[in-house]
């Protein structure tokens, strides 16, 4: 463990609680795309399938039952209890044309030819793409609800610390792993726009607003 | 360049 990746689990928690708390609060997900949280789920139940059979750490199995219960309880609120404010007109994203290239990719381009590799190697690749229902659906909307950007940016950061992270275990570890490296650059690029709008507006106390 | 320790990140 190093100070990226602590910092970056950190604000991964962060961004997750921070979306749950805006939705239970608000009692509203106007703003939140339904259809990344499905893809968030997805990820963290495709990547901790491990979570009973490979133990690393009591820090590792509590962050993963977390991020798959928090993710999870996410879903429900927005499909089921808040149902009613769900903004499914912008949630238009087609997952379909993620999850079937993802899932091409996983079985073409992976560390080992096993299922639980296989499944691991998907969800490092839905994951870099998981945001862009949310990008999009801000794209339409051309606005974000301040709190929605402070999440979106809580994590877009997470991935960009691991990026250190690689760095450091790199020189320090002589760990590589050219999927997860390369992922986490596709998914960090994705947020380079929102970060410039971020840190030009919202930093200042403006509203996220796209051009329109 | 695959980490002996397996799946060690979340």
């Amino acid at each position: 463990m190093n100070i990226f990746r602590l910092v970056g689990d950190l604000s991964h928690l962060l961004a997750i609680f921070v979306l749950l708390l805006k939705i239970w609060k608000s009692r509203s997900c106007a703003g939140v795309s339904g259809k990344s949280q499905i893809l968030f789920a997805l990820v963290f139940i495709t990547r901790y399938l491990d979570l009973f059979t490979n133990f690393i750490s009591v820090y590792n199995s509590l962050m993963k039952v977390i991020f798959i219960a928090s993710t999870v309880a996410t879903v429900y609120l927005m499909y089921i209890k808040f149902k009613a404010t769900y903004d499914s007109n912008h949630d238009t994203f087609r997952i379909e044309f993620l999850v079937v290239p993802v899932g091409g990719l996983a079985f073409l381009v992976n560390h080992d030819f096993t299922p639980l590799e296989i499944l691991w190697t998907f969800s490092i690749y839905l994951e870099s793409v998981a945001i862009l229902p949310q990008l999009f659906m801000i794209s339409k909307t051309g606005e974000a609800e301040t709190i929605t950007s402070h999440y979106l940016f809580a994590l877009g950061s997470y991935r960009a610390l691991y990026l250190l992270n690689w760095i450091y275990r790199y020189y320090f570890e002589g760990y590589f792993d050219l999927i997860a490296v390369v992922a986490g650059c596709v998914q960090t690029i994705l947020y380079c726009d929102f970060f410039y709008l971020y840190i030009t507006k919202v930093m200042w106390g403006k509203k996220l607003s796209l051009p329109a | 360049d695959k980490d002996t320790k397996g799946k060690d990140e979340l």
